[in-house]
């Protein structure tokens, strides 16, 4: 029991470490356990030093980063357990255009274990995209669906 | 398994019928504010035991049901359909296609039903349970929810690790 | 004192449903008191309908919905005590573009009364200000300030 | 009255002494991920005399001072001016330029300089009091928290009311 939690914390702190270099395109990070004595107990913790900068409190990082930070320890867990299906709302909203670029090259990835529904504002992550699906509502209140191309005009979909 | 298509009746925004095929691999869902998008994601959550109004952002359960609008009257019930390919066998049923339903009426009546035949909630949940998809799980990330795997307390970030165990 | 709140919440209410036309291109949206009869104590609660839609609890709007609820109520008590200046960050973040071009369009209406300092990744939003401070961090984590003039070219600082 | 520039030395990611020049009207700051935007928000919200660290996104006060990076030390002082213009008279003082400066340092201390004479938190605060900013009024609108106001509960959403009245 707390064997299997410990071997769990170390591959995903191992994925931690890789997938936050790969999407923030360098530094380190890395997870602790708050009370390595007690396993059965014990909180986990982040360190994480983007590239340049110092090994700060994470809650000292900017909205984009915390945002690449929570897509890096989702995505190291799935490597652990990858879950069949997997359903993203919108996770890029804070991302600059370059990170937007890293993050939709990285969930690539991942979709051979995993099936990716991503809600998206961003041209970036509907170019990883193999297939669109357009929402939209007339007059009338009601959500239509509508097949959209990878080669459409996106721009009326980007935000 | 994988999601062959999500059907929605009535289901907030969606009215009639909608059918969202999918297929492996990315599939992106676009648009502009107040479309229907984060509605989609909250049926699937739905339909897979949410039982929170709060995380479905309403008052009541009644909420989801589409409420009428303009031009259109509000609807007695909403319905929710996931067709899973299970021709991995992932999903501990004998079936190679499972539909999972979900349907509310405004009195507050629930159904469930797997590949047609009414079940209760716990045998959808149990149904998933190791498969690691659930309504809480990882596996759905909402609107303006991803810092908080940042956030949270150190506590609450190991139970992520214990699912994954 | 009782009064003061009362003729506060009148006219903050009536800049609110105009505010909410403004930005949404149409629908109403009204604030109502909580306890009518109890001015000191009452709470101040809204109703929303967006265009086309019912009037519906605003819990159950869009992330960029809510967003624009949220800066139709802000300007509506501006209007009533303007605010000598006003540091915006990034309430334009969940807006799809034909929100943001509402939204940019909208601040300039207030820029006599108030001085805005408008932190943002949106073109929209840029296009409308009357000069661009850019913020960049080189290799060595340290901030650098930049004047970026609106003619330049924005894409760079656009995400 | 209006903010005529925001001088940062030591505060977070601003080391040397950095002037921000702003004019009347409306000024966009711009810049990628990381690079200090919000930074330059949590300043004037600090300056205004925020006290709370986790506001501004830190542990304890002292992580607003300049923590070194890869290639440059700690500093041991943060320092924040802001340069305002008062000829309309609307900040209760003399003068029609009034700065406002706060400082800290590693050791806990703080100061609080007006037209650079020392005085207190309470001094600042005060004479901020009738122009309606302040670190928590709606003059400042921080990352992630524009949905606040709609969130909010109704005796919460009475309170805002009540500062405009
Ligand atoms: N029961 C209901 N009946 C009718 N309409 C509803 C119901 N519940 C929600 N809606 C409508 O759905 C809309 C919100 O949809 P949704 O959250 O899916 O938007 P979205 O496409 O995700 O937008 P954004 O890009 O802003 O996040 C709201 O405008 C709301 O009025
Ligand atoms: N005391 C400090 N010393 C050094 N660097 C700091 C300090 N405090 C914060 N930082 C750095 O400032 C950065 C965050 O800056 P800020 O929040 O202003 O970014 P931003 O430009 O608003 O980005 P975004 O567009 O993602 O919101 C972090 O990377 C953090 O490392
Ligand atoms: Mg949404
Ligand atoms: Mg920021």
């Amino acid at each position: 029991m707390a064997k299997r939690f410990r071997d769990t914390f170390e591959q995903v702190n191992q994925n931690f470490g890789q997938t936050f270099v790969q999407l923030f395109g360098g530094g380190s990070a890395a997870m602790f356990l708050t009370e390595p004595d007690d396993p059965l107990m014990t909180g986990v913790d982040l360190l994480v030093q983007p590239p340049g900068k110092k090994l700060i409190n994470y809650n000292l990082l900017s909205g984009g980063e915390k945002s690449l930070v929570g897509v890096a320890l989702v995505l190291a867990i799935f490597q652990v357990k990858p879950s069949p299906f997997c359903i993203l709302d919108e996770v890029d909203a804070a991302l600059d255009e370059a990170n937007v670029e890293r993050f939709a090259e990285y969930i690539k990835m991942f979709k051979q274990k995993t099936q990716f529904i991503v809600v998206t504002h961003r041209q970036g992550t509907m170019e990883a995209a193999d297939r669109l699906w357009g929402i939209t509502m007339e007059k009338d209140g009601v959500s239509k669906i509508v097949s959209v191309r990878l080669t459409d005009d996106l721009q009326q979909y980007v935000s | 398994m994988y999601l062959k298509s999500i059907e929605l009746s009535g289901f907030k925004s969606f009215t009639n019928r909608t059918v969202i095929k999918l297929e492996d691999g990315i599939s992106c869902i676009v648009g502009p504010n107040g479309s229907g998008k984060s509605n989609i994601a909250d049926a699937v959550r739905w339909v897979l035991g949410e039982q929170s109004a709060k995380i479905l952002r309403g008052h009541k359960m009644e909420d989801i049901i589409f409420a009428g609008s303009d031009k259109r009257k509000p609807l007695g019930m909403a319905e929710v359909i996931l067709n899973i390919d299970n021709s991995d066998g992932s999903l501990p049923l004998e079936y190679s296609a499972v539909a999972v339903c979900r349907r509310a009426y405004r009195d507050g009546e629930s159904e469930y039903l797997l590949n047609g035949r009414q079940c209760r909630l716990a045998d959808i949940r149990e149904l998933f349970m190791d498969s690691g998809v659930s309504n809480n799980s990882l596996a759905l990330i909402g609107q303006g929810r991803i810092q908080e795997v940042v956030n949270m307390k150190a506590d609450e970030r190991r139970l992520l690790l214990e699912d994954a165990a």
